[in-house]
């Protein structure tokens, strides 16, 4: 499958909530969602990495705008369920390398945070689908990211 | 952006590895996925939650048939970059629910894992696309799960 990077995009319209130290055990992860999508908010990512002893970190991303809602629901939730904290974070931005045949290019995912390492951005979340790569900065970062990772990938920056 | 949910995939040809308790600064996650892009092993999901104090995990899933040699390689990422651990699962599935207009609804990623929950089915992972809701669960229940989430999102399980 050869790769083809059409693309970086960005954007600052969401925040992210972690519910962390939940119980690793079935029916947490709905608990965790179920009220959020009863309030009628969006979520876009939804990420859970590896458990740590038998608990388990599951955090996701909201609009801005739903960001207060959605913390006081999970600190609800978060009480129900024993989990041992929840933290929230409205100043961040998604960006993402976008192309077909992702899924087969560990290269690219490699370049994409090599380019943010050597900005000296940190990532601090990440997730990947079969057309894009996407990674989550602190806002601040976003314009200097989007232009490191086009010139990463000879994309014409205009 | 009216939900549809077209199906489910699973697929058992896939294994996982964490690497735990990694320094939460630039720099660290090209360093563990760098040296698996130069070994040509392909990588399908990459997940990223959200820090600990000031440490990170990141995990990823290789074809079962690199799962050794790409454990290998993490070991002695490990060593180099001061991880806590690395940790290995090859019995695992992805079971996914597909649709457009994905990212509108969290209600179907809410249903998606109570469905599992329902099944007593453990989620051990889970990342999120525009298009697609995919769960890491252990590979005996795969076939449960995709019954099971079938009748759930009410397609026909021919
Ligand atoms: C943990 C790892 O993702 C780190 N934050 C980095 O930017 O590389
Ligand atoms: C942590 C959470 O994902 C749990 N493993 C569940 O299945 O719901």
């Amino acid at each position: 499958e050869r790769l083809v990077v059409s693309g970086v995009t960005s954007s600052k319209n969401e925040a992210r909530i972690a519910v962390k130290g939940v119980p690793d055990q079935p029916g947490i992860a709905a608990k965790i969602l179920t009220p959020i999508a009863e309030a009628g908010i969006n979520v876009d990512m939804i990420v859970q990495s590896s458990p740590t002893g038998d608990t388990n970190d599951l955090a996701f991303t909201v609009p801005k705008t739903d960001y207060k809602r959605a913390m006081e629901i999970e600190r609800n939730v978060a009480r129900d369920i024993g989990a041992q904290d929840v933290r929230g974070d409205d100043s961040i931005a998604k960006v993402s390398v976008v192309g077909v045949g992702m899924k087969s290019h560990s290269g690219v995912a490699a370049k994409m945070f090599s380019t943010l390492a050597a900005e000296g951005i940190n990532i601090r979340m990440i997730s990947t689908s079969e057309i894009r790569i996407s990674c989550i900065i602190t806002d601040k970062y976003a314009e200097l990211a989007v232009r490191a990772l086009h010139s990463a990938f000879g994309l014409n920056s205009e």
